[in-house]
């Protein structure tokens, strides 16, 4: 397990008296695989490691404090090396913005992922989140394709007295289009686009996407993510993120046990914030990210 | 990309590299590595193509070894498949495939809407079984899913079907309640019918990675499962985390999902997988 391996590389340090090349090596080994085991990917977690290392021996003696004769006290190695771990990853995951941008008179958010990620609830929590910030969300169907997808964000829609604009025949870039122009004579602030859910390497429903940013030129595009997602957090992020430019992301279905690593792979490779967590199926379950809670996840 | 260099430390890292990205997770990692090393250093292993297919061939033998035979769906008698799995995973996707698929072999399928909880997932299901042409039992919104699925089963065996296919709503493993309303499914299930559920599936998406294991493990404690369904492998995600778990849960994968339509299922080949893990 991941606090396995940090234990083990703690203890390993606790017997040393300083950080030094070799015990850095051995500790970061087991860093490595608590790491791994978290789901961190691949090559973030070697540029991690290689950072932990240059702090870790780059660093002056830490200083706990002073004791009663005013001499400073030193941090023991283990300590300081955890710590360094612990600081590099709660920086990684920062700095925190869960700031969603309006536009007026109609602000909007187009929600984005792979197939079952937690579009759909997401939508449904973030127009509730809106709601209490007295904003009046028009949820829209963009996802034609799933059975019955349209009739499961008309009963979150219904569940919230939220509108939810939905028509026939229409292509996703098109009916973006006019639900968001629609939307003010709906008497609506914000659009949210529930779009299908899709494979990155997918090209023409990657392209469908392009198209809807075209059409409405959205103030947010999340990026939803599920929490227990493996090394392929990365392919999928970049790919999104490249034909997007992801505003932020949302992990999802993190009231699991799931170690959340695929966060810092995401957040490492689209230099985009965390922006929320999905904490459970009911619309009230999204929380504003916080770096600390997600780090310690990790590290265990 | 590896044909044709000579065996160095820096292959075995490239390998190793292979594995992680693919979610084998580093302990299994290390297991199959260890025992290719050791064909290494008994020097049968001349090339590099030698040792790739070495590490192939150890992780076929795994996925090979649950040791079940084939799925318990044929013979006499109704037969009940109890579906299950964290939320998102493609249940009652994988479900349509099934049902097509097992029309195809000429068996009648009956469709049990056991989500009586998530928004619109009756009515999914609904579509699914429209689109195969098959009866479906459904409840009310809200309903015990344990006695909706025992209505499913009482209505295949007055309508003579041959296989129901139990749909449940999805659930994180960490859930303690909604695992034991799993347990209680099951329970009913089999008072519905001697035996039944004879195959437990858990649907498993390949793009999940260790936590895997700990679905397999939880969903295990609280229903017999006797088989895994792993979805969305027409992804970029490898799935590679379903060795580890054969290798420590001894549970064979039944089928794969290659995509979103009726006939995107197919049945789990151990050699088609480690080819394309490395493909
Ligand atoms: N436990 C838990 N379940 C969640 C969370 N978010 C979503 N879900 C569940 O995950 C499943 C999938 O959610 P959807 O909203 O349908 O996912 P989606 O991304 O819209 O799926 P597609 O449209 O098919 O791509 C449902 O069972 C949801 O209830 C969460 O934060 N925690
Ligand atoms: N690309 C791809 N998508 C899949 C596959 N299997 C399922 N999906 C998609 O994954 C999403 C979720 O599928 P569902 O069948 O609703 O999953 P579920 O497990 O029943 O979800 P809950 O009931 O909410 O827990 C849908 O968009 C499906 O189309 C697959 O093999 N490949
Ligand atoms: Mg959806
Ligand atoms: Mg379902």
């Amino acid at each position: 397990t991941v606090s396995k391996g940090f234990k083990s590389a703690r203890n390993y340090l606790s017997g040393q008296s300083e950080l030094t090349e070799k015990n850095t090596e051995e500790a970061l080994r087991e860093v490595r695989l608590a790491l791994l085991e978290a789901d961190v990917e691949f090559s973030v977690v070697k540029g991690f490691l290689a950072r932990v290392k240059e702090k870790a021996l780059g660093a002056t003696r830490a200083v706990a404090g002073k004791d009663k004769q005013g001499q400073k006290l030193k941090v023991g190695p283990a300590d300081h090396f955890i710590k360094i771990c612990y600081d590099e990853l709660e920086a990684l995951m920062g700095p925190v913005d869960t700031s969603i941008r309006l536009s007026k008179p109609v602000g909007s958010i187009m929600m984005v992922g792979l197939q079952g990620t937690g579009k759909t609830t997401t939508t449904g929590k973030l127009a509730a989140y809106l709601q209490k910030k007295n904003h009046r969300p028009l949820l829209v169907a963009a996802d034609i394709y799933r059975p019955a997808a349209i009739e499961q964000l008309k009963v979150l829609g219904n569940q919230l007295g939220c509108k939810v604009y939905t028509e026939d025949g229409v292509a996703p870039p098109e009916l973006c289009k006019r639900a968001h122009q629609k939307a003010k004579e709906m008497q609506c602030d914000v659009v949210i686009f529930d779009t299908a859910g899709r494979l990155s390497i997918d090209d023409a429903l990657m392209e469908e996407l392009e198209a809807i940013k075209t059409h409405t030129k959205p103030d947010n595009i999340f990026l939803v993510a599920d929490a227990m997602m493996g090394q392929d957090a990365v392919r999928t992020a970049m790919e999104f993120d490249q034909r997007l430019s992801i505003d932020g992301f949302i992990m999802t279905k993190l009231d699991g046990d799931a170690r959340g690593g695929a966060a810092l792979s995401i957040k490492e490779i689209t230099g985009q914030p965390i922006k929320f967590l999905g904490m459970g199926e009911q619309l009230d379950k999204l929380e504003e990210f916080r770096p600390d809670g997600l780090a310690s996840r990790i590290l265990g | 990309a590896l044909a044709g260099k000579t065996i160095d430390e820096g292959i075995l890292d490239e390998l190793e590299a292979v594995l992680f990205t693919s979610d084998v997770g580093a302990r299994t990692a290390e297991r199959l590595l260890e025992a290719v090393k050791s064909k290494l250093k008994a020097g049968e292993l001349s090339d590099v193509a030698k040792v790739q297919a070495a590490l192939k061939a150890e992780i076929v033998d795994i996925l090979d070894g649950p040791s079940h035979g084939p799925a318990n769906l044929d013979g006499d008698g109704l037969r009940v498949v109890m579906i299950v799995g964290v939320n998102g995973a493609g249940k009652t996707t994988s479900i349509g495939k099934l049902t097509h698929r097992l029309k195809g072999q000429g068996k009648t399928v009956l469709l049990g809407a056991g989500d009586t909880f998530r928004a619109a997932a009756t009515e999914q299901l609904e579509i699914w079984a429209e689109r195969n042409e098959c009866p479906i039992v459904k409840g009310a919104e809200g309903a015990d899913p344990a006695s909706v699925l025992y209505d499913a089963v009482t209505a295949a065996q007055s309508q003579n079907v041959d296989v129901v296919l139990c749909d449940t709503a999805g659930r994180l493993h960490t859930k303690v309640n909604l695992m034991e309303e799993l347990s209680k499914v099951h329970r009913v299930l089999g008072k519905a019918q001697e035996g039944a559920p004879h195959e437990v599936w858990l649907v498993l998406d390949a793009t999940v990675g260790q936590n895997a294991i700990q679905q397999a493990k939880q969903f295990s404690e609280a229903v017999p499962v006797t088989g895994i369904v792993l979805t969305k492998l027409d992804g970029t995600a490898k799935g590679g985390v379903v060795i580890g778990l054969c290798a420590e849960m001894n549970i064979p994968v039944r089928y794969i999902g290659v995509g979103e339509q009726l006939s995107d299922l197919r049945p789990f080949s151990a050699a088609g997988f480690a080819d394309a893990l490395f493909g």
